[in-house]
């Protein structure tokens, strides 16, 4: 009856609505919680303290160097063919503008292609994209290669339409790279409105002049840290089972639903089987990332730091899309892996979230994946998940209390009865 | 070690359905 005793807990019982209201708490007491900041250092210390409170097992933070990026001031105004404020976020890592910022034309693109094409027309402009949204892994190369690209042909900055599905006017910000011999150029989002403006009115051979001003600065790395709690294995400890959301997130809104939705729900799959006076063969570790958002620079050292053990890593699981209505778990594994993973959901009929799909993703574990440890990822309604992505719209309020207990009954069955099994995964 | 070196997977498919059917 484990199954259901987990269910019956974590939807129906006592722990119902926990995950989100230690949520809750948490990002209203710390905020938003960008790497390198005071507030991640904050967020770092709540966890190591609200997890050895709980009375979870080997309480522990490993430190990781992670990039420290800072916004400053912002600004960005339209001064022809009207006045008109264009609300924008700088990009992660974007340099700052000249003091008194840069004045200029703008060049409005669709696409690569249609930049490459008008190259000689970008020298000395700002280029738009007004890049169409696809999907969140095909259009946000925009974000993070289109400084560059606009860069290469010669204009002086660039200001990319928000990766988003939707839109009230909100900029929505993410990292960007640079390249090492590509002059490096301010760059920030602004929303997909500006972006379709600006791209009508040059449609219609209008002339369009922005000014624009950022205060960004890059520091030194700075140390973080993984913070890692656990449920000891009985007979195994030394292999493990893993857990896991990040606790960065973007310096804007609170982060609650990307990621603090799937930290929650992996503290609180350790917390259910504490209370159920349960303890699997196998250990059940919790890691909460750090410096995910800069591209999983926690992740990365982590598993430069284990990956010896790599042999004892029974499935590595991450939640890092959203923990809205769950249908399931996306996984990562061989035919024989997946066929028992079908068999585990089949236990989560009670609360209909049985679906087992291709391929699990999540920045934090793929370091694994590749290297042949099974994963999985938990899938749900994504439907408005980009609408707040990284933006001031990632609040509590778009939380919901019932569906993190569903999320968090998936992401304990599935750990706890993959721990307790008497065999490893295949793989 | 509940896994084998040489990577065999030694219970049937019938036996690992049995032990997840267990946790109902």
């Amino acid at each position: 009856d484990i199954a259901k005793a987990i269910i019956d807990l974590a939807v129906h019982g006592k722990a119902q609505n926990r995950s989100y209201e230690r949520l809750a708490v948490f990002t209203d007491t710390i905020g938003p919680r960008l790497s390198g900041s005071k507030n991640l250092d904050a967020a770092i210390k709540y966890m190591f303290s609200a997890l050895q409170k709980d009375g979870l097992e080997n309480v522990h933070l490993e430190p990781v160097k992670v990039p420290h990026w800072e916004r400053g001031e912002e600004f960005a105004m339209m001064l022809e063919p009207r006045n008109h404020s264009i609300a924008i976020l700088g990009l992660g890592n974007s340099v700052a503008t000249p003091p008194e910022g840069i004045r200029a034309e703008v060049l409005v693109v669709a696409s690569f292609d249609e930049l490459h094409r008008r190259a000689h027309e970008a020298k000395g402009k700002i280029v738009v994209y007004n890049q169409p949204f696809v999907s969140y892994g095909e259009t946000v190369r925009y974000r993070s290669l289109g400084a560059v690209e606009a860069a290469k042909v010669g204009a002086v900055a660039s200001l990319i339409r928000s990766i988003a599905s939707f839109s009230i006017d909100s900029p929505h910000t993410g990292w960007q790279n640079y390249q090492s011999g590509v002059p490096q150029i301010p760059t920030a989002c602004i929303s997909v409105e500006d972006a379709e403006m600006m791209s009508r009115m040059s449609c219609r051979g209008t002339k369009i002049v922005v000014y624009l001003k950022m205060g960004a600065k890059t520091y030194p790395d700075s140390t973080s840290f993984n913070t890692v709690a656990e449920i000891v294995g009985s007979k195994y400890p030394e292999q493990i089972v893993l857990v896991s959301g990040h606790l960065d997130s973007w310096d804007v809104g609170q982060g609650a639903m990307d990621d603090g939705g799937g930290a929650f729900i992996s503290w609180e799959a350790l917390s259910l089987i504490k209370d159920l006076g349960l303890r699997p063969k196998r250990t059940l570790r919790m890691v909460l990332w750090t410096g995910e958002e800069q591209g999983g620079v926690g992740a990365e050292q982590y598993y430069q730091l284990h990956k010896e053990n790599i042999s004892n890593f029974d499935i590595v699981m991450e939640s890092d899309e959203g923990t809205f209505k769950p249908s399931g778990l996306a996984f990562t594994g061989n035919a024989k892996a997946r066929d028992i993973m079908k068999e585990i959901m089949a236990l989560l009929l009670p609360i209909n979230v049985t679906e087992v799909y291709d391929t699990a993703d999540g920045t934090d574990i793929n370091f694994w994946m590749r290297n042949g440890v099974p994963g999985a990822s938990l899938r749900d309604d994504l439907s408005k998940y980009f609408w707040f992505h990284h933006s001031q719209g990632d609040t509590m309020t778009v939380q919901d209390p019932n569906q993190m207990n569903l999320c968090a009954a998936v992401w304990t069955v599935v750990s706890y009865i993959i721990a307790d099994m008497e065999e490893m995964l295949p793989r | 070690k509940s896994l084998s070196k040489n990577g065999n997977y030694p219970k049937t498919f019938e036996d690992i359905k049995n032990e997840i059917a267990g946790y109902y």
